[in-house]
């Protein structure tokens, strides 16, 4: 895991948070549920909370999608390449590129969707929460936060490379006991160099 | 467009992923230092969005395959653990035209996937009687 320059995270003052939708895209209630198992992820393993409210305006996480130019100088570009981004705590800006094909039932059995030019909602969201959060890519590529997602792909549970990094940012949800973590981490990090790449 | 499942999705509105405009990227593989190649300037701007190549560069990149793109393939390989080859081989550029969020993964010159992102060291001992690891942040 990694985190952000300076490794910003929301302060010890906001941390029951509030989500919004951008109201122009009309989310239907389906779509808007995707984000809401998404958030559950994190809250399981830190003291943090996610609240849905109405107004889009004033919630410390704003979500939507756009196409191309948007007003932060990120434009998307279309179908495929560039599928979503975050920023870092606590700005809370989260936007997805609204030209994807989304699947959004979070159904798929074994992992992977059949649909090849379709990306899974709720892997993205997951993703991008945890830059929202603070985290920053990771290397390691069954984790969460690893940079890339292959169309048809669905991952959505956090990794311990992923709970290790939020945790270290905002302690252990006092109800987390350990067992939520699906995946081992396969590599040893922190080996007292500090810093690489 | 949203859909409930991947089925759901109109066969006309079926675009397979050949449609990724990155995909065309997989035209270069092969190439290495000291080629020039039409349209490498493309793969500068896709390293430079990612933060392999420094944004203070200016992004009217040529054709040549030079230093800035080698350090930039070495870069991009080391975070992705592949072969450091500092060529576009052919593994590197299957991982380069996946879709991938938008966030950098090199910023300000310091890759935030290898540990780069924090500075920490650790002061490690082990206890005798309960085998417990204990690690203290410096």
């Amino acid at each position: 895991y990694s985190f952000f320059p300076g490794e910003p995270r929301w302060p010890e003052r906001r941390r029951n948070l509030t989500y919004a939708f951008e109201p122009q895209n009309n989310l239907a209630e389906e779509v808007k549920s995707v984000f809401s198992r998404a958030f559950v992820r994190w809250a399981e393993v830190i003291p943090l909370t996610f609240r849905r409210v109405e107004s889009f305006s004033t919630s410390d996480i704003s979500i939507g999608f756009y196409t191309g130019e948007h007003g932060d100088r990120e434009p998307f570009d279309g179908f495929m390449g560039t599928l979503a981004h975050a920023f870092s705590p606590p700005t809370g800006h989260f936007h997805l590129d609204g030209a994807e094909n989304w699947i959004v039932s979070g159904e798929d059995g074994d992992g992977f969707l059949t649909e090849r030019a379709a990306v899974d909602l709720e892997s993205v969201a997951v993703h991008e929460i945890g830059h929202l959060l603070g985290l920053g890519h990771s290397s390691v590529q069954d984790s969460i936060m690893f940079p890339t997602i292959s169309t048809g792909r669905r991952k959505v549970d956090l990794h311990s490379d992923d709970v290790e990094g939020v945790q270290y940012l905002y302690g252990s949800n006092p109800n987390f006991n350990g067992s939520r973590t699906p995946t081992p981490a396969t590599e040893q990090r922190d080996t007292g160099s500090g810093n690489s790449g | 467009g949203f859909y409930p499942n991947a089925s759901a999705i109109p066969p006309d509105l079926r675009r397979n992923a050949t449609e990724n405009a990155w995909n065309a990227f997989l035209n270069f593989t092969g190439c290495h230092a000291g080629m020039k190649v039409d349209g490498l300037y493309k793969i500068k701007q896709y390293f430079q969005h990612f933060g392999y190549i420094p944004q203070t560069l200016p992004g009217n990149f040529s054709d040549d395959f030079d230093d800035i793109l080698k350090n930039a393939v070495e870069m991009y390989q080391r975070n992705f653990k592949l072969n450091i080859t500092g060529e576009l081989d052919e593994l590197t550029l299957q991982r380069v035209v996946i879709p991938r969020c938008g966030v950098p993964d090199v910023v300000n010159g310091t890759s935030t996937m290898l540990n780069g992102g924090r500075r920490r060291t650790y002061e490690v001992s082990f206890s005798g009687t309960s085998q417990r690891f204990h690690a203290v942040k410096r």
